[in-house]
């Protein structure tokens, strides 16, 4: 998109192809592009660098609008969900790791009692962290685990509760059952204005991320999105759609594999990648 | 569904009396609209609906009176021939242990897939081994020997301090030697960009020269499974891929994606997280799934 380019319907072409191969989706590509059509009318854009700015623009707005920021009091339960391999474990052990170097109690809660080593694999996060564990017998009922953890979360004083649980697809309804009793009991044992429920998604996932997003959201009330995966090449527009059909904030990404791959979500950044 | 949107498309035209290229391009804006939606690469729909706007514009649907259902069809068959053949084989070697390797981004489901294969195989009468090859992720090599365990499957390891290249050929050795005639290598996630890692994979290859060497993909990938799909190939020139996680309700443009950049067959879909669910490839099931 170079200097001095007319601003015709190739351009546009463009910018709804970046747009699309982000995984923005094709009814909010729409949208944005029209809206930003309508505002370089009103602003009498000539240059097309301007197009590409107001278009950033647009974007960012999406996604910063209604932001609240991601406070946590202590204590804070944090429940963590999404379907299948997306890194609701790892970012776990990543969100551990934060929330130890801000000087946080934390407290681990293996909730996953279902997939073959799940428990072994939170284990060796929460070593890493030096940071304890609750953990009952795998095929044991998650939600007595998670109703252990909140129990040992009080006595030890623990600051932060991260709760770990079975990777579930949402059209999956005994598997959403199981999740929205987990909740349930979390609900009742913990201070329900406390609980932060994030959806682990990831950054490679396509158009389908919009109805977990939807369907978590009724389930457990989800109030965050951790976008994984971002180091790869997929950008994760899927959020965009999310954002503004759902109101659900980004509250962090994983960009890697390790304990420090872990920043919070930044629009601005987050908007300059779609475009590189 | 498209069907019903194609119909109501063609119903609008009916009355202008002959259809005219104009109004199959308006058809053909609601198959890109649908390709897209259901996740299939923007490049590889422009070239599909090139493709069947071409075939659309022939005089047997200019001609018809049932427009929509010849425009259906031709975007079906486009669509399931591209999918490719039924044929969903694994090669095996004439000299055994036949070799095949599991390749593919983080979480994509190659350890619980190796499983399924490796149960898949046994009720077919081959004498299977998986091998541990993920030596980075926590839990990995447990992972697997629970998942082999179930399945009454041996697995070879040699714990997390040894490469992953010495451990497949050791692996190899091995099957030689107690008579398994199918070795199933699961390998570490990994992200197509990241060089050593794939120089890794490359390594194995070289070193024990599987006869499959499968990518395994989430059906809910997006845009970017041609990226990732171009990769391994140029890198490793794959000879199949596996479908995973489609007891979701994701459409699974994906599949169609990856055909196209890769031309490798799909030879499985997964679909589920027990050790049986995996399934032979139907290419008309996937292409009508596609279209939704
Ligand atoms: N490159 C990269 N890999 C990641 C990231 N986050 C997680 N992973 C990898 O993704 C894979 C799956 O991570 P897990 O934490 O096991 O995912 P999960 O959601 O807990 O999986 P299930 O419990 O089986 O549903 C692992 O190989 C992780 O190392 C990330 O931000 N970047
Ligand atoms: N629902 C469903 N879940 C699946 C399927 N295949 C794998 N999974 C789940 O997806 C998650 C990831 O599977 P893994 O086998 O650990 O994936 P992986 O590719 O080995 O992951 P890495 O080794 O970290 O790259 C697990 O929770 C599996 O149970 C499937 O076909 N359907
Ligand atoms: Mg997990
Ligand atoms: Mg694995």
């Amino acid at each position: 998109l170079s200097l001095g380019r007319k601003i015709d319907d190739e351009l546009f072409e463009e910018l709804e192809e970046i747009l699309i191969l982000a995984d923005v989706g094709v009814v909010t590509t729409e949208k944005i592009i029209e809206n930003m059509k309508i505002k370089a009318k009103e602003q009498k854009i000539k240059e097309a660098d301007k197009i590409k700015d107001l278009l950033a623009e647009e974007i960012y707005n999406i996604m910063e609008v209604n932001e609240r920021p991601f406070n946590i009091t202590s204590p804070t339960l944090i429940l963590i969900v999404g379907v299948n391999g997306v890194g609701k474990t790892t970012t776990i052990g990543k969100l551990a790791n934060k929330y130890k170097n801000e000087g946080k109690k934390v407290l681990l809660v293996a909730a996953d009692t279902f997939r073959a080593a799940a428990i072994d694999q939170l284990e060796v996060w929460a070593g890493r962290n030096n940071c304890e564990i609750i953990k009952h017998e795998e095929g044991s009922d998650p939600a007595s685990v998670v109703f252990d953890g909140i129990k040992a979360a009080k006595a030890r004083g623990a600051d932060i509760i991260l709760c770990d649980t079975a990777g579930r697809l949402h059209n999956k309804k005994n598997l959403m059952e199981e999740l929205k009793k987990i909740y349930r009991v979390a609900q009742r044992e913990f201070d329900n204005a406390n609980i932060e429920t994030l959806l682990v998604l990831d950054a490679t996932t396509g158009q389908n991320a919009v109805q977990q997003a939807k369907i978590f959201k009724e389930a457990v009330n989800v109030t965050g999105i951790i976008l994984t995966k971002l180091d790869g090449t997929a950008k994760g527009g899927i959020v965009i759609s999310i954002k503004s059909e759902l109101d659900i904030p980004v509250r962090f990404i994983g960009v890697g594999e390790g304990i420090d791959d872990l920043q919070e979500f930044d629009s601005e950044k987050f908007v300059r990648a779609l475009f590189e | 569904s498209l069907t019903g949107k194609l119909q109501d498309i063609f119903k609008k035209l009916r009355g202008k009396g002959k259809l005219s290229e104009k109004d199959v391009k308006e058809a053909m804006k609601e198959v890109k609209i649908a390709l897209l939606e259901a996740d299939v690469n923007f490049k590889v729909v422009k070239e599909f609906i090139n493709t069947v706007t071409e075939k659309s514009l022939g005089q047997e649907v200019m001609e018809s009176l049932t427009p929509a259902q010849h425009v259906i069809k031709i975007v079906n068959d486009e669509l399931t021939a591209l999918m490719g053949s039924k044929e969903s084989k694994i090669n095996f070697s004439d000299k055994p242990p036949t070799i095949i390797m599991m390749v593919g981004l983080q979480g994509s489901g190659k350890t619980t897939t190796s499983g399924k294969l490796a149960n898949y195989l046994k009720s077919k009468g081959k004498n299977p081994i998986l091998v541990a090859c993920d030596v980075y992720r926590p839990a990995a090599i447990k992972q697997l020997q629970v998942v082999g365990s179930s399945i009454n499957v041996p697995v070879f390891s040699m714990g997390d301090k040894t490469t992953p290249v010495d451990i497949a050929k050791g692996a190899v050795d091995f099957a030689k030697n107690n008579n398994y005639n199918v070795v199933i290598i699961d390998t570490a996630g990994r992200l197509h960009i990241d060089e050593e890692l794939m120089d890794e994979l490359k390594n194995i290859k070289d070193a024990v020269n599987p006869n499959e060497i499968l990518l395994v993909v989430d059906a809910m990938t997006g845009q970017d499974v041609v990226n990732v799909a171009e990769s391994f190939n140029e890198k490793l020139d794959i000879d199949g891929v596996i479908l995973t996680k489609l007891d979701g309700d994701t459409r699974g443009g994906a599949a169609l994606s990856v055909k196209a950049v890769t031309h490798k067959p799909i030879k499985f879909i997964a679909s589920g997280e027990k050790l049986t669910d995996i399934e032979v490839f139907h290419p008309d099931r996937m292409a009508s799934r596609i279209l939704g």
